[in-house]
């Protein structure tokens, strides 16, 4: 149940280009699929790589070679994506580091490997061949030694050397509860193969690395997409459909610094970094302390979620929900948001003022109240302006300066420059004192015709 | 909704997590956009992968191919005014109106509902064991001044907010309403005066409602669509 995807690293819109003193030993499949062209790779010895394109057809390459600088460069290319076998990219080991083809040739003592074809000054019953991976003077592990990779050492006194390869459950460690984990284990704790992330066979899961692009769901790397207490991954093991990983704990925990972005009397964006002292719910109830497990047991220990300030019953969010929340004192209630704390105003200062709705305002600050450079208000690019210097040549519309051509009454806007928001209120607030009229009319005059209908009647007859 | 029974509100919408959960609710103003309110979304600029508007339905895990039922991921949020705590969100395909599905109307600008007019709130979220959380709740209450309600609330009810009268047993928007209708009836037809938002406590006995008064922001609402 494993794909042959599985052997390699994906880097995507990236193609590996060939030296064009090797080009001549690639091998172009076209018509064939995406685990197909992988089966034949990680079958074949001589690929090490391979450049697939979906479209226009689907076009396989074979490649002898990995990115290294010397043989290959990777190129960007939208089209196309490049797959490296692992073994061949990989700095560190995974258990005894037989399959390791790294390009490490010192020993940990820092002496020179030996070239394996040689038998000098150290005489030995290794040949290299096609599929021992015995290249040049890399070290390797051909008998499987429990210490890793090896080799023979260019200092007579000295036979062989470990080259203390790190393993990779070591060579990045995690901090917390490994959310940031980036690192390359590919293996469960009972040492089970990881899914690919972007697979739903065996496990059918709704982590597609798509929808998840902050989390990093690289190929089939242990990963810890929904805050668990420890990175983990869907293994190729039908009966099993995930399982932790094991990973280092970084030595020591992280000090207990006190974060610029920690806020207490508000919260920023999901609130990951409130560290305030509200321990009830929106709705009142008492919040129950992270350290207990009554009234409702939970897996947010707080031993184990170091970094998420888990302490008393304040409201938190360890585990990337929309805002902090807690485990509440009812039995009822297992969960709930803790939304009456202030959202932090993420405006910047204003850097000006206007008077009455800033009609007249004819200052220069260019700038909308989340810092976004304003767009010209004469281009229209990337947004295409409704309102301009054309349609309200009254309104001084020069360079990208706040104005208020359409007498809005929240103040001076612009167009931004940012393609996602078209137009936002600038950095700019009322004089003091100042309040725009509310203006109370009369709704009976006003006729709504398409809107705000409903048919009561029905109701009941929808309810199963 | 505390204090709500099963009801229907075409206009209202349930907002869905990449997980398909309900997390808040939001009004339809037009086929292609809905309100809500900034408390729910995390920044200006969140990324809605995966965020959808479920609409059509009165139940809150309504069955696959359920008739009638509509479900447009959200494509766009756009923050409003300071101050205002709404949020405009745009759908990938505009909505199909029908008997299930409709929008509601708009107040005139700044325009001040008044005291004692019938309205109603809804919503899929905590009913604190007043009812039903798995269909959708609506509650009716009637306009109170914000003179009145500022005696309860001493002076902390702001211009760009209203008030709805307080019942002694408790009747409430809660946890997962917040972005949803006030809508309030005008002759034949329901306008949206207000936007949920969340309070210290929800459905406390004696305690009046607040909710963000539309009418000061349907010039930035009708700029939004129009832009």
């Amino acid at each position: 149940h494993r794909s042959y995807l599985n052997d390699f690293q994906r880097s995507e819109g990236r193609e590996l280009v060939l030296k064009p003193w090797n080009a001549d030993r690639l091998i172009l499949l076209t018509e064939i699929s995406l685990e197909k062209c992988a089966q034949r790779c990680s079958e074949s010895h001589d690929c090490r790589a391979f450049n697939y394109e979906a479209r226009p057809v689907p076009t396989c390459m074979h490649l002898p070679w990995v990115e290294d600088g010397t043989n290959a460069e990777v190129k960007r290319n939208v089209n196309c994506d490049l797959y490296q076998k692992k073994v061949y990219v990989r700095k560190c080991i995974v258990g005894k580091g037989e399959d390791y083809r790294g390009k490490v040739w010192v020993t940990q003592s820092g002496r020179t490997c030996q070239q394996w074809w040689s038998k000098f000054p150290h005489d030995h019953r290794w040949t290299p061949n096609p599929t021992n991976g015995l290249e040049l003077n890399y070290c390797r592990n051909p008998d499987g030694d429990p210490i890793g990779p090896w080799c023979y050492t260019t200092d007579p006194e000295r036979r062989y050397e470990s080259c203390n390869i790190p393993r990779c459950k070591d060579e990045v460690c995690i901090t917390c509860n490994g959310e940031d984990y980036r690192g390359q284990v590919d293996h469960t704790v009972s040492g089970r193969e990881c899914q690919r992330w972007d697979q739903q066979f065996p496990h059918q899961h709704i982590y597609q690395p798509e929808k998840y692009p902050d989390k990093s769901l690289d190929d089939n790397y242990c990963r810890n997409p929904d805050a668990s207490p420890v990175p983990w991954c869907y293994t190729t093991d039908p009966e099993v459909e995930r399982e932790n990983c094991d990973i280092s704990k970084c030595a020591e925990a992280p000090a207990r610094r006190h974060r610029s972005s920690y806020t207490t009397n508000c919260f920023r964006g999901r609130g990951e970094d409130y560290r305030g002292k509200v321990n009830e719910t929106t709705s009142g109830i008492a919040c129950q302390r992270w350290d207990a497990q009554k009234p409702h047991e939970h897996p947010f220990y707080p031993n184990t979620y170091e970094c998420k300030g888990l302490e008393e019953n304040y409201c938190r969010n360890p585990d990337g929900s929309e805002a902090p929340w807690c485990f509440t004192s009812e039995p009822e209630m297992r969960t709930a948001l803790c939304l009456q704390i202030k959202r932090c105003a993420d405006d910047i200062e204003a850097e000006d003022c206007y008077h009455e709705n800033g009609k007249n305002y004819r200052g220069t600050v260019r700038k909308t109240r989340k810092g976004i450079l304003c767009q010209k208000w004469s281009v229209n690019t990337p947004h295409v302006t409704k309102i301009n210097p054309k349609t309200h040549p009254d309104a001084n519309l020069t360079e990208n300066y706040c104005r208020n051509p359409d007498g809005d009454q929240h103040g001076p806007w612009c167009y931004t420059t940012d393609p996602k928001t078209e137009f936002d209120y600038c950095a700019i607030k009322q004089c003091a004192g100042e309040k725009p009229p509310i203006i109370e009319t009369s709704a009976q005059v006003i006729k709504f015709n398409e809107c705000g209908k409903r048919d009561d009647r029905k109701v009941t007859t929808r309810l199963r | 909704i505390v204090g709500g029974t099963p009801g229907n509100s075409p206009w209202t919408v349930s907002l869905r997590d990449r997980k398909g959960n309900h997390f808040c609710g939001g009004s339809l103003v037009n086929s292609k956009w809905v309100i809500s309110t900034k408390q729910c979304f995390s920044s200006c600029y969140v990324d809605l992968t995966g965020y959808t508007a479920l609409m059509g339905t009165l139940y809150r895990n309504p069955k696959q191919g359920e008739p009638g039922m509509q479900s447009i991921p959200l494509t766009k949020i756009v923050c409003g005014p300071s101050e205002s705590h709404l949020v405009m969100l745009q759908l990938e395909t505009p909505a199909q109106f029908n008997e299930r599905v409709s929008q509601i109307c708009l107040p005139p600008e700044r325009y001040i509902v008044p005291e004692g007019t019938m309205c109603e709130i809804a919503g899929w979220g905590e009913t604190k064991g007043t009812g039903d959380e798995f269909v959708l709740n609506v509650a009716q209450m009637s306009v109170m001044s914000n003179k009145d309600c500022n005696e309860y609330f001493r002076g902390r009810v702001r211009e760009n907010e209203m008030c709805t009268s307080s019942f002694q047993g408790g009747v409430g928007a809660c946890e997962r309403d917040y972005g949803g209708p006030l809508a309030c009836q005008n002759s034949d037809c329901w306008v949206l005066e207000g936007v949920i938002i969340p309070m210290r406590r929800c459905g406390h006995p004696g305690q009046p409602n607040i909710f963000i008064r539309v009418s000061i922001y349907v010039d930035w609402i009708k700029k939004v669509m129009e832009m």
